[in-house]
């Protein structure tokens, strides 16, 4: 594994567009973003709001965790919260010219990352996946 | 990053010993699984039988996915439903002597490894984060 050849490994290319990233908005309902989260089977997709800005996460853990009582889980109270008060609003951002070291540092307590452009628009995120085939692939070389 | 040293590297300094391994059994309820990975804060752990083999994975992914109706999940069903019905028996499992390259290619796909010694014995989980924190400790020499 050549590090000069690692660390220069441009993460646009490795980034999941925005088209393909399963998200919901900053106003839904806790009901309607578990049910979202279920149907795509990610544990925790990124929380956008209307002008697709990223505001933060939103995962199974908070949702659940937000609603569980002393004795059980309290599922009626999903439909009277909604997403911006359960959201973790520190969100790991990169920009898609930040270097795959920085990607790979911020990787290590984020399963994945949301990456913006220059103006600030984001552009899609970058998994743990994405990061960890590409330096096996360095490492059977 | 020298490869060989990063593929010398033993995984067993890297396992989190299974004191610390938040896991269920084969039998529980699903409400039960649910709880304690609500309560842990993990999106998965092992599911072990009573002689702490390691039998599958349970998530919260599997436990909602399995009681998504139609128009809502049927929180009700969870108590009468097993873990041994909704877990994933295909475990991603390596030994303790296994190479770091192994685990690296495994964990491309899978957020954690659980890992036995040569008797067959669980003896831990290798995470995803102490791959990239090792890998990220050698690009940075
Ligand atoms: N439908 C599927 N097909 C194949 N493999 C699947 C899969 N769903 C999950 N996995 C595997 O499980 C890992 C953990 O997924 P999880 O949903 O907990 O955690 C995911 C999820 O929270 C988020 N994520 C990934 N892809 C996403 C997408 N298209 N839209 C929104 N969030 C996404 O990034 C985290 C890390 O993703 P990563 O790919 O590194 O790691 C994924 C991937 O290796
Ligand atoms: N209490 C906590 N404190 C600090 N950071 C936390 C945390 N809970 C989660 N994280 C962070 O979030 C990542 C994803 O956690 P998740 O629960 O989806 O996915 C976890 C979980 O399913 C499982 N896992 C990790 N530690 C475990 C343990 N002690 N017992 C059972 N399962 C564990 O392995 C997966 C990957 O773990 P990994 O450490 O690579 O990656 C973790 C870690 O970086």
């Amino acid at each position: 594994l050549q590090t000069s050849t690692i660390v220069d490994q441009e993460i646009k290319e490795l980034v999941i567009p925005i088209d393909n990233v399963a998200h919901v908005q900053l106003g839904n309902s806790l009901e309607h973003a578990l049910l979202v989260l279920v149907k795509s089977g990610y544990s925790a997709v990124p929380v956008l709001d209307l002008s697709f800005k990223i505001k933060g996460l939103i995962s199974k853990t908070l949702i659940l965790d937000s609603i569980l009582g002393m004795e059980r889980i309290e599922y009626e109270k999903l439909a009277d919260h909604h997403v911006e008060e359960v959201m973790n609003s520190k969100v790991p951002r990169m920009k898609d010219t930040d270097t795959f070291t920085r990607a790979l540092e911020l990787s290590i307590n984020q399963p994945f990352l949301c990456i913006e452009n220059d103006e600030g628009i984001f552009i899609g995120i970058l998994t743990r996946r994405a990061i960890l085939a590409l330096v096996y692939r360095h490492v059977r070389k």
